[in-house]
């Protein structure tokens, strides 16, 4: 899980 | 990218450019919330920040450019262009009940105690009732104009398209963010009642009113 920076989702 | 992720979108992006066009057609707002407008403004605002910060793909980039630009020109056709057709006493929700337990809450559950993170969790939870303000304003008229319908189907029907989304991409990626599928559930839950209506009386060629 990505948890700051950039999100995939919109 | 799975299919339910890519029809979610264009889902989104239906629901977003049918009332552009429906404001800008009938050159009215008649019976659409400003409220829920500036509500969506703010949600794409707070959560698109990484915009400045990381590049994802053309895909991302583009959609979140198109999104924040929509709610931008949608909430000035509502209070600039078009203001004399807003229908401002109906539209009588009180956003500060929405905006203030929403700030709070961002605040206290998050992946991340960063600026950053903050905001996009605060857009996360803050979409899951945005629309709040304008299905209380049909309640309270008692009706909706059938166009009205077809935007908030989709809308609706965005979100439940990315829980498929998020369901698929547990299964087949191992990923699942909480905090966006919890806030989706409940976004979802909230249409439940208007997605009922609308199939036992919109699909049926029935102009959307409520028993008084």
């Amino acid at each position: 899980r990505r948890v700051t920076g950039g999100k995939d989702e919109l | 990218m799975n299919i339910f992720r890519l029809t979610g979108d264009l889902s989104h992006l239906a629901a977003i450019i049918i009332l552009l066009l429906k404001i800008w057609k009938s050159r009215s707002c008649a019976g659409i919330s400003g409220k829920s407008q500036i509500l969506f403004a703010l949600v794409f605002t707070t959560r698109y920040l990484d915009l400045f910060t990381s590049f994802i793909s053309l895909y991302n980039t583009c959609m979140k450019l198109i999104y924040i630009g929509c709610a931008y020109a949608t909430v000035y056709l509502i209070y600039a262009k078009f203001r004399a057709t807003y229908d401002g006493n109906h539209d009588s929700f009180r956003v500060e009940f929405l905006v203030v337990p929403v700030g709070g809450l961002s605040v206290l559950i998050n992946h991340d105690f960063s600026p950053l993170e903050i905001l996009w969790t605060f857009s996360i939870y803050l979409e899951s009732v945005a629309i709040l303000p304008q299905l209380f304003m049909i309640s309270k008229t008692g009706e909706a104009e059938t166009i009205t319908t077809h935007y908030l189907f989709c809308l609706g029907l965005y979100r439940a398209l990315y829980l498929f989304n998020w369901i698929w991409r547990f299964y087949f990626e191992g990923f699942f963010d909480m905090i966006a599928i919890v806030a989706g559930v409940v976004q979802t839950v909230l249409y439940c009642d208007f997605f009922y209506l609308y199939v036992t009386k919109v699909l049926k060629g029935k102009k959307l009113s409520l028993p008084a």
